[in-house]
């Protein structure tokens, strides 16, 4: 008995070979290729006593407990059982032979020299995945969700969302950390939308860059376990944002669509042991977060080019109307400009518009000023009148005439637009009690 | 003010009261201008008369807004600035008032009112104001009766005719030889007892312009032979307008 070393191919030869085999011999050769491989042998030169089912001289195949059969014979003749050139495979990775001869060769007194055989083995890879290359029914590889063969083995995986397990051939679902990075896409619970597995703690993470805002679109079917008293007892579909919870969901009714405004969501599903539902799919989108539609604090502000919609790094400009100082607390602005952020806010408040005050008007020395307009204010568009201390003075005003009103510049002009203000100059020559003689 | 009245607030607004070298007058021009007679500043025949303006401005009083030297002392000096003396004036030649015009600046402008107020100068193409006959008003703080008057006074004097002034002072040269220039004029009477006299000097002789209802100062008292003993000399506003209006307007 000879072991065949664990080669990849190799001869097998008679006892003797290529000279006649010697009679009352047994020989019997274990063939082993290595594991992931099949035995395939071939008889180079077969020339061994014909008989009636080989029953003087023969060679017996058995692979994988079976029984290839017993071969006797020479090439042509029609007694005996010569293997020719069939291929003997195996289903695994041994082979046994064995060869019989009996105590002699004689045919009608003459000795023949039959020279025995010469078997060439050559090991040939399994195809592990391919079910009917299965020895035995429970030999089967198993890969619960994909098998891949290759030269010497084989090897499973497993669907997007399942995690090979330690076995190498089973799947668990994984789903504790799926991270999207993406514009836009879908998630869904396991298996959707065939029903859900147990035990499930799936967190679904939709990353996106500062600025956007997910919306999330519930597609059908959405089923989840639920209980018509308690809310959401069994299996759970939560969703947040930035940490805050928007929801908790289950039962039959779909949410819907649903604006996050938000960059971050994440979506958590957990289901106890049992249930048939066919959970839910998700749709999501981004765009660039929006910021409240700005509203002017008073009717003199005006805001430019307002637009129906103010997204992430969108800006507004705002000014007054003539007559009135953009006012940010208490301090005056030349302009004002307001950016949406990336957290959905403006970077300023709206600010307000206060009417221009050009303050006290400038005294008139040896004169006064009052006022035209009701109520009397130092505000845009009030009207002064100057006036000298008469008779003693006479006012000189030149062409711009003695009233000034509050421009929107905040000082009070004429009606050429000068700051200047009349003169009070001196009246000669007329006393208020002039000499008057009477008698004559 | 010999022959005269007294006056009554208000009748003469623009009189000032002046202490620079004895008394004195002036009238208000504008609101800060005292026009007088350069010899209340530069008296002639003054031997130490080396005194420079800024000097004398330091010393001038000037007194306005009321009838009464002591209520025009309660009523506080207005200091002067500076001092404008007519370049024609020569303190030295005695007999000679020609360029006797000066103007003093006030360091503050006054405040005008019933008793303050300035006098117009007269306009320059009015050639009736020195007509013979033309009367007008002199107002002072001078001597009356021989004693200096505590209150203002005034009188009425009709200008004279140039040749009627030359000739009257003709028959008084050979007393003092005093020039008649033609920057000067002379007014008053020479028998009635009306006139001006010493402490009246730079005090304005006074018309009233009918066409615009203004009193306009057409001369200042400036001088004479005695008082009451013939016309009066006054220095010829009119003649002086370019060298007024040229100081003030400068300013």
């Amino acid at each position: 008995s000879t072991p065949v070393p664990r080669k990849l191919f190799g001869e097998i030869r008679s006892p003797g070979y290529p000279k006649p085999y010697p009679n009352n011999n047994i020989s019997t050769w274990d063939i082993h290729v290595p594991k992931g491989y099949v035995v395939k042998l071939t008889f180079r030169f077969f020339d061994l006593e014909p008989s009636e089912s080989c029953f003087y001289d023969y060679v017996k195949i058995n692979a994988d407990k079976k029984n290839l059969g017993r071969y006797c014979g020479q090439l042509g003749l029609t007694i005996g059982n010569h293997p020719g050139r069939k291929e003997f495979v195996s289903k695994k990775n041994r082979m046994h032979l064995e060869f019989h001869s009996d105590f002699s060769n004689e045919d009608n007194g003459t000795v023949i020299p039959y020279r025995g055989f010469l078997a060439y083995y050559q090991a040939v890879d399994l195809d592990e995945c391919d079910p009917s290359n299965a020895a035995e029914e429970d030999e089967k590889p198993e890969c619960q969700h994909f098998c891949h063969n290759y030269v010497g083995g084989y090897f499973c995986s497993c669907r997007t969302g399942y995690q090979l397990q330690s076995d190498h051939h089973s799947c668990k679902v994984e789903c504790s950390s799926e991270l999207f990075t993406e514009a836009s896409g879908y998630l869904s619970s396991p298996e959707y939308p065939q029903p859900y597995p147990e035990y499930l703690r799936c967190n679904y993470s939709i990353r996106l860059p500062k600025g956007l805002s997910v919306n999330l679109k519930f597609l059908e079917p959405f089923e989840i376990d639920d209980h018509q008293q308690v809310h959401c007892p069994y299996d759970q579909l939560k969703i947040q944002a930035r940490g805050r919870e928007i929801g908790e969901f289950c039962g039959k009714e779909s949410p819907g669509s649903i604006e996050t405004n938000s960059n971050e969501v994440d979506i958590l599903f957990l289901t106890d042991e049992s249930g048939f539902s066919r959970g839910w799919k998700i749709r999501y989108t981004s765009e660039k977060i929006r910021c409240p539609q700005p509203v002017p604090r008073d009717q003199f502000t005006i805001i430019r080019d307002l637009q129906p919609v103010y997204q992430f790094q969108d800006y507004l400009i705002v000014s007054c109307e003539t007559g009135y100082n953009l006012m940010e607390g208490n301090q005056k602005l030349q302009s004002f400009t307001a950016v949406c952020q990336a957290d959905g806010t403006w970077h300023k408040s709206m600010p307000r518009c206060e009417i221009v005050n050009c303050g006290n008007p400038t005294n008139l020395t040896n004169g006064a000023f009052s006022y035209i307009n009701t109520p009397e204010n130092n505000t845009y568009q009030s009207v002064i009148t100057y006036r000298c201390n008469e008779p003693y003075y006479r006012i000189v005003t030149g062409t711009r005439g003695d009233r000034f009103t509050c421009s929107a510049e905040g000082t009070w002009v004429d009606q050429d637009g000068r700051v200047r203000i009349p003169v009070c100059l001196p009246v000669c020559g007329k006393p208020i009690n002039p000499v008057t003689e009477v008698q004559r | 003010i010999l022959g005269g009245k007294s006056a009554r607030r208000g009748n003469f607004p623009w009189q000032a009261l002046t202490a620079i070298h004895g008394r004195g007058g002036g009238a208000l021009l504008g609101d800060r201008w005292i026009l007088t007679a350069a010899h209340t500043i530069f008296p002639k025949g003054v031997e130490d008369n080396n005194a420079n303006l800024e000097q004398l401005a330091e010393k001038a009083d000037i007194f306005l807004g009321h009838t009464k030297v002591e209520e025009l002392h309660k009523l506080g000096n207005h200091p002067v600035r500076r001092i404008f003396i007519h370049p024609d004036y020569k303190p030295k030649d005695e007999y000679n008032f020609d360029g006797d015009i000066a103007l003093l600046e006030l360091k503050h402008p006054v405040t005008l009112g019933p008793t303050v107020q300035p006098i117009c100068l007269p306009d320059t193409n009015n050639t009736t104001l020195y007509m013979d006959g033309h009367v007008g008003y002199v107002s002072g703080f001078g001597v009356e009766k021989n004693f200096i008057s505590n209150e203002l006074k005034y009188v009425s004097l009709p200008a004279i005719a140039r040749e009627k002034c030359q000739h009257w002072l003709d028959s008084k040269k050979r007393d003092l030889p005093m020039v008649f220039s033609e920057n000067m004029f002379c007014a008053g009477f020479l028998k009635i007892k009306r006139d001006t006299c010493q402490g009246d000097s730079g005090s304005v002789f006074t018309v009233l312009d009918m066409e615009s209802g203004h009193w306009v100062a057409t001369g200042i008292v400036s001088w004479g032979i005695g008082c009451a003993e013939g016309y009066g000399f006054y220095t010829k506003i009119i003649n002086y307008l370019d060298w007024i209006k040229g100081i003030i307007r400068e300013d």
